[in-house]
């Protein structure tokens, strides 16, 4: 076990048994602001674990925060672990994030997916999605990202459980998935809801399973906007900032598609940075400098968040 | 531990819809054995693949065959990960 928090090397990559004793020590060294709330099991029976910063209060507004719901996209779940230590450090000491704790609570998913996330630490590198089987097929596993009950099954989902983007047999199918759903809908007071993946540096908003604009367009690509000029005001990295279908491809059954249709306005996903040209595979010692400038981009949301309740 | 050796990461310039066609075609096709780390999607964004060293040379003369551009991202994905591997051993330590 990591003796503290402290000794913890964030810029590298870590395996989820080191993960999960991390947030052991996170939460003994800030007692009073850090908790570990299990929210289900996964698909292998592995515990899936939200971090809770939180200064009291009962059910407060909050803001959700995950990654690593795509296995391989190991950047984005250093990141999280970045900013999780990067919250508890600052509470006290940042006038921002401390009055924002004040009245709200934040949620961090760091692997969205442990199961896969061990498999790509065992086994194969380049895995994305769950490790549930498919009894129709020998090929493994769905894209938890296409799992969602958001356009189900429609364009830009494979049909095929071979492909990396098999949307499943059924909406929350998988059950990583419908523990984060049980979860949000249970709260039922999250306002923001922030997905975390990597790479090709994108800030993204509903909707990914059509092509129309969400009634919040305006707000949301002005918040984008926003949030992407703060994260390259650090480093220089550019970001493209629209909706999903715009940006990037019209995706179905998206998190953030989902949430925005549950009520949750301030719906967004990042793709972090590669820079270099490394894809999934960029170096640790990337790691660091990607966190800083993503943290400025997400501290600039959720502040947007803090001042503009609903 | 499935190993990626000679495995290569593209980067194709997808200039119109005939590339995107092609492009998706060849994404349909199971046995070259593609892993789009950014599908084809529309013109203008550029698509990478990782590309197993038995389709390298397929992939790569029907770009050429097509006029499309592309550059090699990754030249050995088994490299990378080989020292990512060690930088982690090394961290452990």
């Amino acid at each position: 076990l990591e003796r503290s928090a402290k000794s913890f090397n964030l810029g590298a990559y870590h395996t989820l048994d080191t993960i999960y004793n991390w947030m052991d020590t996170l939460k003994a060294q800030y007692p009073n602001l850090v908790s570990k709330i299990q929210i289900g099991w996964t698909y292998e029976h592995r515990e899936m674990y939200v971090l809770k910063f939180s200064t009291g209060g009962l059910n407060r507004p909050a803001i959700w925060i995950d990654s690593g719901i795509h296995a391989r996209e190991w950047v984005s779940t250093a990141t999280a672990i970045w900013t999780a230590n990067k919250i508890a450090t600052l509470y006290g000491n940042d006038a921002s994030l401390t009055t924002l704790l004040n009245r709200m609570d934040i949620f961090l998913l760091i692997t969205a997916n442990p199961d896969g996330y061990v498999f790509t630490h065992t086994s194969n590198r380049m895995w994305r999605k769950t490790r549930s089987r498919n009894s129709a097929s020998s090929c493994i596993g769905v894209d938890p990202n296409r799992n969602w009950d958001a356009g189900f099954a429609g364009p830009g989902a494979s049909t095929n459980p071979c492909s990396d983007s098999y949307h499943g047999p059924y909406a929350h199918s998988e059950v990583e998935v419908k523990n984060i759903v049980d979860f949000v809908k249970s709260h039922g007071n999250i306002k923001s809801f922030i997905s975390i993946h990597s790479y090709s540096q994108l800030l993204l908003y509903p909707y990914g399973y059509k092509c129309t604009n969400t009634k919040d367009y305006k707000e949301l690509d002005s918040i984008g906007k926003s949030a992407a000029s703060a994260l390259q005001s650090l480093y220089g990295t550019k970001y493209q900032v629209g909706s999903i279908c715009a940006a990037i491809y019209q995706a179905s059954g998206g998190s953030i598609d989902w949430t925005y249709d549950n009520g949750i306005k301030y719906s967004f996903a990042f793709e972090l940075r590669d820079t270099g040209r490394y894809g999934f595979l960029l170096p640790a010692n990337q790691i660091i400098p990607t966190a800083e400038e993503t943290w400025l981009g997400l501290k600039s949301i959720m502040e947007y968040v803090y001042d503009h309740p609903y | 531990q499935k190993l990626f050796l000679g495995n290569q990461v593209l980067r194709i310039k997808v200039d119109d819809d005939e590339h995107l066609n092609i492009l998706k075609s060849l994404e349909n096709q199971q046995h070259l054995e593609l892993d789009f780390w950014v599908p084809p999607s529309k013109t203008g964004l550029s698509v990478d693949v990782r590309v197993p060293p038995a389709s390298l040379q397929v992939i790569k003369h029907s770009l050429e065959a097509n006029n499309m551009q592309y550059s090699v991202m990754i030249e050995d994905v088994q490299a990378i990960l080989d020292e990512e591997q060690e930088q982690m051993k090394e961290n452990r330590r």
